[in-house]
């Protein structure tokens, strides 16, 4: 048996899939699981759709994981499927949002990379493929959507951190997760990617210095976002388009879902700021998500209310 | 195959002040071992941003020389990765 799950400690990945089917069980009337694919070592890829079982309502797809040794970020995917379904009656919010859409979660992207991290290399950040004419293993996944994706250099050596694949969407996992959304795309309304840390909100585009045509309203929905994350703990986000707030990336998973035609994108990349940056203790857990909670929910009541 | 430890592994910051400071770390990325943890990678490391990165116990002495030779201020954020790593683990209840 994996052990028992805990919302205020990091699960490893058996006991994240023992989590989701025990989510099922207690909810099935709100929770179900999805399996969107299977990664680069055969392990499952889990999506968990919370809401009602309409199809053709207004989605939020969120994802967690997609780099491995980012840890807070699974870890706020469990929070956030457990506070939903906890919250569902209890709360207005959630009740509001839940009895009106649905959202897709994914908890952990990038799995393979996950395991390895907690079994090998604790600094792991890749997926775990292997490269042909490399002894060096592993893809960066958020380089590997297919947008600009081979128009900066230093992405194309596969023993670098930052390597995008040999194709665009070429490893399982992106491609799992792009067949998902296009085939959801006529109600997925909303995307929302979780990594840390360095504790900024993000927003499209990295691949180029120009701005989407709903900047100014992607800025509005960030500042009101982090404004409300911040009341908890008085934790502070900044906010920008990837490329002028750290800097400018090719392929990532943001700026495809922003041109597949989701308007509303938004990566966060939670605490802290470099005091224990990916090796955040599990102490902060707890607030961390509890934060996070205040932003997402405000993203989701934004979308709720202004998209159609 | 054994886990990869991370003893007496150092975590460093530096805020490169100009372009000389910023091809400096680009440099020592080239010809030692270093895990970028902000930016993600060496090329994105440009003036006035905050870097921080991991380097060996083998090579930390030599890294934390040459940054002092070209007087660039840097903060050892983590001293002991090994340490932090098992720290982390800092709630026992559920």
């Amino acid at each position: 048996t994996p052990g028992r799950h805990s919302y205020a400690k990091y699960n490893n990945w058996d006991k994240i899939v023992s989590w989701t089917e025990k989510m099922v069980h207690k909810h099935p009337e709100m929770v179900s699981r999805i399996k969107i694919g299977t990664t680069v070592e055969d392990n499952p890829l889990y999506v968990l759709k919370i809401g009602k079982k309409d199809e053709r309502r207004k989605a939020i797809f969120m994802d967690c994981g997609i780099h491995a040794r980012e840890w807070i970020s699974p870890a706020f995917c469990q929070w956030f499927v457990y506070q939903a379904t906890k919250t569902y009656g209890k709360n207005k919010i959630m009740t509001k949002l839940l009895d009106q859409m649905n959202f897709y979660v994914l908890p952990v992207f990038n799995v393979d990379g996950y395991i390895w991290s907690w079994t090998q290399n604790r600094m792991w950040r890749k997926n775990r493929s292997k490269n042909q004419n490399s002894k060096c293993f592993g893809t960066d996944l958020n380089r590997n959507f297919n947008v600009s994706w081979n128009s900066f250099p230093n992405t194309e050596n596969p023993c670098t951190e930052t390597y995008r694949g040999p194709a665009p969407e070429s490893e399982k996992e992106t491609k799992a997760v792009t067949d998902f959304i296009r085939n959801h795309l006529n109600s997925i309304t909303a995307y929302i990617t979780i990594h840390s840390y360095s504790q900024v909100l993000l927003l499209p585009y990295g691949y180029t210095a120009e701005l989407p045509p709903n900047h100014k309203e992607l800025a509005k929905i960030a500042k009101i976002s982090t404004d409300a994350l911040s009341t908890r703990y008085e934790t502070r986000y900044i906010y920008g388009p990837i490329a002028s707030t750290i800097y400018p990336t090719s392929g990532s998973s943001l700026d495809w879902a922003y041109n597949l035609g989701i308007k509303h994108t938004f990566a966060f990349e939670l605490r802290d700021k470099g005091k224990f940056g990916f090796l955040l203790p599990q102490s902060q857990i707890k607030p961390t998500c509890k934060e996070t909670m205040l932003a997402v929910k405000f993203i989701a009541k934004y979308i709720l209310k202004h998209t159609s | 195959i054994a886990p990869v430890r991370f003893d007496r592994e150092k975590v460093l910051r530096v805020k490169p002040q100009d372009e000389k400071q910023a091809n400096l770390i680009k440099d020592l990325a080239q010809t030692n071992q270093l895990d970028f943890w902000y930016p993600d990678a060496a090329h994105h490391v440009a003036p006035n941003m905050t870097v921080d990165f991991r380097v060996s116990e083998g090579e930390s002495q030599s890294i934390q020389s040459a940054l002092d030779q070209n007087q660039m201020h840097y903060e050892i954020l983590i001293h002991n990765l090994q340490e932090e790593i098992e720290k982390q683990f800092d709630v026992k209840e559920d």
